[in-house]
């Protein structure tokens, strides 16, 4: 589904350049489960926004689903991440003026679907998240594991083949952290692919397959041995 | 050193009212070390927001070392905070046009340091959180936990008596989430006041004292039995 080729990410500040992806190569098959694990820096948000089509690569090839899309137009990229991405960020990224359910619809709006179908999936993920009483809030009036539910929802909302989760329980308590991977996995489960960057070595050790990075590059690249 | 009284923070949103925090009682000695925990959504940064002076009460009393705080000008109030109080956001707010190195020295300089002094803290501190390297760049050339530790460099470069940490390490791997604590309870073990919010468990157990919210109020509030 994915083929990274010696794909390098460099950013420019001053005088000093920054790699932050080194000649990564990485090849990912549709339905698999993978946790991407590292230090603070190691070019983890570079390397999900890469493929994630949000960010070019300085050098190298990106193959997705046997399509190269190294060379795409803005206008493609769009296309193919609202057709197959969902993107947990990071940092969220919510629309500041719409309320979490507007949020969570915009991309069932994009994709074309109908009213009722949009306002009943809205409704059961508002529901998956524990976020039935929270629809109506806007995110500056959501507390912050608040507002990471409902980008996780926004991502998941539509049923992308491929899930890019970054740090999704960053700000989430134990039991909403494993509520929410519990439905990460369910999708798992139903064919999407899911690789999620996490900084918690339990929730990276419930993962099929864990790639480790270190300054830009892969260090290891492992199944998972459940123990 | 803090006294909360009856403390309330009410949210109106539409017909909806949110009782965020839900009449505490809490009192804080000078020099303690506190974690706050509870589930996403119950009141853990509304707390920390109105000890921090960033958000006013609804109903109850506060005293800061003993002055009544709970009436004051919006002036008086920035005055307390910028000669009192370090805050670390659970989502940072550093100033997107200035440099890493020159968000740090903001608070320096409000507190009239002259400036050689200042760049030698501010390089002093880079160097404590791994930043040394990355003075120059700005929040959006930064990686999420970089941004997270120049967060906690801004507010502790002042070395204020009462230090309120919002999620500290949410965006930080297991080292550079010890390195920064470690840091924490240094300036802690000078006299600093220290309030954490955390949803790690480990972290929270290294606090002397331990406070669960629930729903906006304080379901528990125990010394920490180090085993
Ligand atoms: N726009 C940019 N300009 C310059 N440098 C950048 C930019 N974005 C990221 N970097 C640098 O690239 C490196 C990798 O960043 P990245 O955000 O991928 O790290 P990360 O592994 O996600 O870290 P974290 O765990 O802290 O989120 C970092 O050292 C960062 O400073
Ligand atoms: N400005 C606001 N308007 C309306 N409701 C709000 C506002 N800010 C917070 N809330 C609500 O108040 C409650 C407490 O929010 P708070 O941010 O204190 O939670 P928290 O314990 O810090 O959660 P988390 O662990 O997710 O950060 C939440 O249910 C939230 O939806
Ligand atoms: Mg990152
Ligand atoms: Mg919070």
């Amino acid at each position: 589904m994915i083929t990274l080729s010696g794909a390098t990410r460099d950013f420019v500040v001053g005088e000093q350049t920054v790699h932050a992806l080194n000649n990564v190569d990485l090849e990912v098959e549709a339905g698999e489960y993978i946790a991407i694990v590292g230090p603070s820096g190691s070019g983890k948000s570079t390397l999900l926004n890469a493929i994630g089509l949000l960010d070019r690569l300085s050098k190298g090839t990106y193959r997705l689903e046997n399509h190269d899309v190294t060379g795409l137009s803005d206008d493609e990229l769009a296309r193919i991440r609202r057709e197959k991405i969902g993107f947990v960020f990071q940092f969220f990224h919510l629309i500041p003026r719409l309320k979490a359910s507007a949020n969570i619809e915009l991309p069932l709006t994009l994709a074309g679907v109908d009213p009722a179908e949009r306002a009943a999936r809205v409704t059961a993920v508002l529901e998956d998240y524990g976020l039935a009483d929270r629809g109506h809030h806007r995110p500056d009036q959501l507390s912050g594991g608040q507002r990471q539910r409902v980008a996780i929802a926004r991502a998941t909302v539509t049923r992308p083949k491929l899930l890019l989760a970054d740090e999704p329980t960053g700000n989430l308590d134990r039991t909403s952290g494993k509520d929410v991977v519990h439905i990460l996995e369910r999708l798992n489960d139903d064919g999407i692919t899911l690789l999620m960057v996490t900084h918690d070595p339990e929730l990276a050790n419930r993962a099929q397959r864990k790639i480790r990075m270190v300054d830009g590059a892969i260090e290891s690249d492992k199944a998972v041995v459940s123990l």
